[in-house]
């Protein structure tokens, strides 16, 4: 799956991915 | 947990002995936010359960683009809910264990 990454100024790290499937359905 | 439309879980199982534990996070409800995310993902980070305070993660999101700053309260709110609920349920087990 698609995911990418953002590394704030402080260097936390993100992992964006897409939502998890099954909270797309309970949508 | 109060539903802010912001949904924050556990992205790894918590065996209570780390202190930083690996969260994710996701628009749930756009309707309860002021800011427009509609192809947002889910956010996966990782959390220092005893150093950090989730409105300063909350503010990081906001510069790193992923939340306008009007969301930041709620960001943060979602997050300490969950902190709180993880918190809460290692006190548990520590104190069925004892």
């Amino acid at each position: 799956s698609a995911t990418a990454q953002v590394v704030h100024s402080a260097g936390r790290r993100f992992i964006v991915s897409p939502v998890p499937e099954a909270r797309l359905k309970e949508q | 947990a109060e539903d802010t439309g912001v949904r924050v879980e556990l992205a790894e199982e918590d065996d209570g002995k780390k202190d930083s534990i690996a969260l994710k996070l996701w628009v749930e409800d756009h309707k309860k936010l002021k800011g427009k995310y509609k192809e947002s993902g889910a956010i996966e980070f990782t959390f220092d359960l005893e150093k950090e305070v989730p409105e300063v993660v909350a503010q990081e999101m906001v510069e790193s683009g992923f939340f306008h700053e009007s969301d930041a309260k709620t960001v943060g709110k979602s997050i300490r809910d969950r902190v709180a609920l993880i918190k809460w349920r290692r006190e548990r087990t520590v104190s069925a264990a004892v």
